[in-house]
Order: C-alpha cells, then structure tokens, then sequence
C-alpha cells in the first residue's frame, strides 16, 4: 500500500484537485484507492459529491476513536465511503477542527493517524491525503503516515516563499517520526505558459527540485474549478479537457516510475 | 481608529494581496495606517519587501510581551516597522506558528491582540490585520480585536463553501467576545467575466450577502501576483494596472461611506 500525502501549508495552490483527480485516475486503472480528507474545510468530500450531513463517519469521529479506544476499528469500517467500485473516501467536516485540541493531548499525537492507517493496510493500493492549508498537528500526521509527499506547487512568488519552510518541517519528520519519508514529486499547477512570473517561478523551482518536479505541467483550466460543482472529480466529468489530462499524463508518468 | 480584519479560512483568495494593497491605498490617501501580518506564512511582510532575517520584533515577539508582561510595551514599539511616510507594518515569520500553544494556556487567549492594539489607539486612522488560511486561534484574535470584517472571495465553488462556516465564527465572537463585530464588506477577487462559473458564484453571493457585496471587482490581473516579488504593493508599482485601479477604486468607495 503507497501512502501519498498531498501537503504545502500555502493555500489555494490545487492540493484538493490534485488529491481528487489522481485518486480518480488511479481508481480508474483498477486500482484500490482510498482519498482521507484531512482538512476540516472538507473540500475533498464535497469534490466528491459527498453530502456533509448525511456521512456515516467523518476523519474526526475515526481520529476520536483512534485516541480513545485504539483497539477499536467500528468507526473506522464506517468512514469509508465507496465512491465507484474501486474508490474510498473518509470525509472530514468542520468537526474536524476539533481535532487538533483532542489530539494535542494523546501520547504519541503526531502517529495517530499513522496508528490507523496500519489497521487496513492489505485492503488498498494506493492511499491519498488531502492536507490543510497549515503546518499544525493535522498536516504532521499527513506526513508522519505518509511514504512520500506530493508537493502541488503554484507558480506564484507567494507559494515559492512557503517552499523552503515544508522543506524544513519534511526533514523534522523524516528524522524524528517517519524515517522513509521523501518527496515523491513537485507538480506545477494552475500554470499559464503566455505569463513570464509563471515562467521565472517555474525555472527556480526545477533550480530547487531538479528531476522531482514532475515533466507534466497542470495548465490553469476552468474544467478543474467547475467539476466540484458536479461532485465528481474532472478526469471524470470532462476527461478530454485540458487539465483532466494533464492529471491523468501525470497519472501515467507515476505508474511507470 | 478602525481595525479591519481581512478573514477568510480558504486559502489562496486573495486575502493578502487585498491587505496589502488596500493599506497602502489608504497610506496613500494621507491616512496613518498599519498593517498587521497575522499570518505565519508572512507574506504581507514580503509584499512590504521587509526582511525576514532582519526584523526587530515580529508579532510573535508582540504576543509574548503581551502575554508574559501585559503592561509592557518595549517590544510593540520595535515592531513597528515604518514603510514610507504613512504606513507601519508589525511582521511575521514562522515563529507565529509557535504562538497559538503559547496563546492557548493564557487568560483571556481570544483577546490578547485587541488588548495589544489599545495601547496603540491613537497612533493611527487604520489598521489592516492579514489573517492565515485557518479559523484557530490567530484567527479569532483578530476577528475579536476587529471593528469590521473584509472577507475576500474567490469566485471559486470551493469558495463558497466555506462561507457558512466563516459566517457562524463571526456571529460565535459577536456573541461571546466583540458585540462591534460586523461584515463590512466581500470583495470579490480574481473575478475573471469571461467564466461562465464566476458568474454564478458571484450572483449566489450577491444573493447571500446583498449590499454587503462591493460594487468593485478585483479582476484576474498578473501585476497583483508580480508585485510580491519585487516587494512593493501593486498600487504603489503598477498604479495603472487594472488591478491596482480596482484596489484604489475599492478604497475610495470605503472612505465614501
Ligand atoms: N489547474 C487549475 N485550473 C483552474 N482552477 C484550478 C486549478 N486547480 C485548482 N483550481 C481551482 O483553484 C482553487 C484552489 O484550488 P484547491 O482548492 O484545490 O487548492 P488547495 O490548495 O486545496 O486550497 P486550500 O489551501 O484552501 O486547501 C479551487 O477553486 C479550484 O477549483
Ligand atoms: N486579482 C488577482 N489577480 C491575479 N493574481 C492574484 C490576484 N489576487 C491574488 N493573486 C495571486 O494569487 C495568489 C493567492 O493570493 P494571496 O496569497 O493574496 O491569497 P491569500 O488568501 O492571502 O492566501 P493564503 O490563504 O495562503 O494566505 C498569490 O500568488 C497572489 O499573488
Ligand atoms: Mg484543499
Ligand atoms: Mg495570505
């Protein structure tokens, strides 16, 4: 089983999309995906058409049952949600920022989810984690269950600024809490060739990055904005669009590494 | 004085880039202003062209203070940090990120800014708070230390599904903490007219908020984006851009009213 964790504590950058259409993708190649909402904006579940007031089981109730009663997996069977026959999603809502206080207070706080993610190990392929837009205990957890980080990375000044920092907090995890953790790829999103900052952004990041910054590039599309409004991910709803394959080229371009 | 919090927990919606811009609007306009960087990320202390490694205080310095010696002000007074004639910025780096546990074990952790920014009261006309992606604890301080709330939003559907949420944490501090506590405006951000979807986002918006809703438009506009790098706001380097026109022309409709 790959634990992906979708991680940069800039916001708006294309975490969720990206976490939404490449478990989409991977689901759509056969393989057993389950997508972990993990911000309380809850973006991921409603990308996926899931409706917050009718969840059996969100990220929060599972996490409270982690902490409480870690033998435990009833909760745990409940979140999952199959979305198709070869996706899961456990949803988060608003209750999830209530998490943080009940976690901050657990032994071992930044493994919990870690702890969880072992209890149902043989029955996906792949895992995707959908991180906030922040660095506190919610996004440690992405990356302490995590074996590689996906880095989603606009190409904007501001979202170069952050870089150097989730570079400094990855290495804190590696070393203390999750020795094989590494950055799997950097991907640019929302790029626009016609616009020279996207250009110069883009130029220091491969500076920065080298062969870890994916060869495919996400173009800004509105495809990708207008999908969540349908509940279903892009690669789904338009697959001929111009961002929807671009997710799945990069898709692709995993696999075979 | 009138303090305005620049709120709203989805990430990358333009919250930064509308602080920055419109503090240095009204700086502009002769007004003493002072922005606030509330964000860890520090990316108005960027956009102000300040040097992270060598800032004399930061806020996180200025909590502290407030926290360990109510009744000192040693501290609050280095971290101004003048920007031309009329304007002062209070920065931030990642040590921010340290004051929310520090925060959460003081009395009174929701009002420690508004305490902080008394003992300032008469120094300015305007102060500007740029809030992070989050509804924590730095978040609350500065809606509870807020005269009104500048929600900036992306004509994004994602977007507005945070704004329940954001309506309901305001209405909980109105109630519990600052009885002033009010919207003052929405100003819709990197409007783009030509997208079918920004338009139905932004008559849903209308229909929530009513007269709330600016009449301004900021529109998509690569100056905003490239002034960051260069360390000065948009209106100040690019005043003839669209962008920058949209930010002046927001102020002067502020100062009408
Ligand atoms: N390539 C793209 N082209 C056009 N729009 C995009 C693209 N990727 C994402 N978007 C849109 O941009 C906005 C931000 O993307 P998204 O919400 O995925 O970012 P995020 O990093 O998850 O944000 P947050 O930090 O709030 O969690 C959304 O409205 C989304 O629909
Ligand atoms: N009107 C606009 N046109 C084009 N680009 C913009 C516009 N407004 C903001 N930007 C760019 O979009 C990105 C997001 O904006 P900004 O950082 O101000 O948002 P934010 O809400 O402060 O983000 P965060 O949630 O991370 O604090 C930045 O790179 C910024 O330069
Ligand atoms: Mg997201
Ligand atoms: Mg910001």
């Amino acid at each position: 089983m790959a634990v992906w964790g979708v991680v940069n504590q800039k916001g708006g950058v294309g975490k969720t999309t990206t976490a939404v259409n490449v478990a989409s993708s991977l689901a759509q190649l056969g393989k057993r995906v389950l997508l972990i909402d993990c911000d309380p904006q809850g973006n991921a579940t409603t990308g996926f058409g899931l409706e917050k007031s009718s969840l059996q089981a969100t990220l929060a109730d599972v996490l409270e049952e982690a902490v409480e009663s870690p033998d435990s997996s009833t909760v745990l069977e409940q979140s999952l949600h199959p979305i198709g026959d070869s996706l899961w999603v456990i949803p988060a809502t608003l209750d999830l920022a209530g998490s943080e206080p009940l976690l901050m207070n657990a032994v071992g706080k930044e493994v919990i989810l870690r702890e969880t993610l072992a209890k149902i190990q043989d029955r996906f392929d792949w895992v995707m984690l959908d991180a906030p837009p922040s660095l506190g205990l919610l996004t440690i957890n992405v990356l302490a269950a995590s074996d590689r980080v996906l880095v989603p990375l606009q190409c904007e000044f501001y979202a170069l600024e952050g870089l150097s920092q989730l570079m400094k907090t990855i290495e804190m995890v590696r070393r203390r809490i999750n020795p094989n953790l590494d950055i799997a790829q950097v991907l640019l999103t929302m790029h626009d060739g016609r616009n020279r900052l996207t250009q110069q952004v883009a130029d220091e990041v491969v500076a920065f990055f080298g062969d870890k910054v994916s060869s495919i590039v996400i173009p800004r599309n509105v495809r990708l904005s207008e999908a969540p409004s349908f509940g279903k991910p892009a690669v789904e709803l338009f697959p001929d669009s111009r961002g929807a394959t671009a997710y799945a080229d990069f898709v692709r371009e995993v696999m075979a590494s």
